[in-house]
């Protein structure tokens, strides 16, 4: 998992 | 993506436009505040680190790009063309910005998802992004009467965040896990600060007179 939570907001 | 969102974005990409037009038009930057465009663009170049490691769309990718080279353009137009740069109010000009960069970055180190780089730099942004605006409200009380574009600017900018707010709510009751209190609770201030510029705003436009602050 990635370490962080993918931000999909601009 | 929501309509809200995409509402956002949209004010969010208008206010940047009405800024270059006022800019390139009158060829003066004259009301608008250096600090907080360089504010701005520390905000995007801390937030969007992940430009070229998460992919999430081609509309996600080149809007990062849109207003990093926008908020960059308008910071380097300010400080280095020769016409522009003599209109600044270098002398209205002079809320201590440095404190607003030093007080968000160590909130971002206390309070983040994740003490992480990427998480820390993204919690840092949003905090910046939250009180960028002041010098600019700070700006325009000292210049009293506020031209158009720049009173139709600060507008977009306000309402961008309050959509946002809207997106927020929307995604909290539609998606199952969804928590960005980070972001909410910084959005809320942020849209906060806006709230005597909105209510002269609307008074403005409501009595068809100029748009003044009071001092």
């Amino acid at each position: 998992a990635k370490d962080h939570v993918t931000k999909d907001e601009l | 993506m929501n309509i809200f969102r995409f509402a956002g974005d949209m004010m969010h990409l208008t206010s940047i436009l009405v800024l270059l037009l006022k800019i390139y038009a009158t060829k003066s930057c004259s009301g608008i505040s250096l600090k907080t465009q360089e504010l701005y663009a520390l905000v995007f170049l801390a937030r969007y680190l992940d430009l070229f490691t998460d992919f999430i769309s081609v509309y996600n990718t080149i809007m990062k790009l849109v207003f990093i080279v926008s908020s960059t353009a308008i910071v380097w137009c300010m400080k280095r063309d020769r016409v522009v740069r003599r209109s600044y109010d270098k002398q209205l000009d002079t809320f201590r910005h440095y404190f607003l960069l030093a007080a968000s970055f160590a909130l971002a180190l206390l309070v983040n998802e994740k003490f992480t780089f990427q998480e820390i730099f993204w919690a840092f942004s949003i905090y910046l992004e939250a009180v960028a605006i002041l010098p600019q409200l700070v700006l325009l009380q000292r210049s009293g009467n506020v031209d158009n574009l720049t009173g139709q600017y600060v507008f977009f900018l306000g309402a961008y965040r309050a959509f946002y707010i809207l997106n927020w709510i929307y995604r909290y009751f539609t998606e199952t896990h969804f928590s960005r209190w980070i972001a909410c609770i910084s959005g809320l201030v942020q849209t906060a600060l806006y709230a005597d510029f909105f209510y002269y705003y609307y008074i403005s436009w409501k009595n068809n007179t100029k748009l003044k602050l009071p001092a």
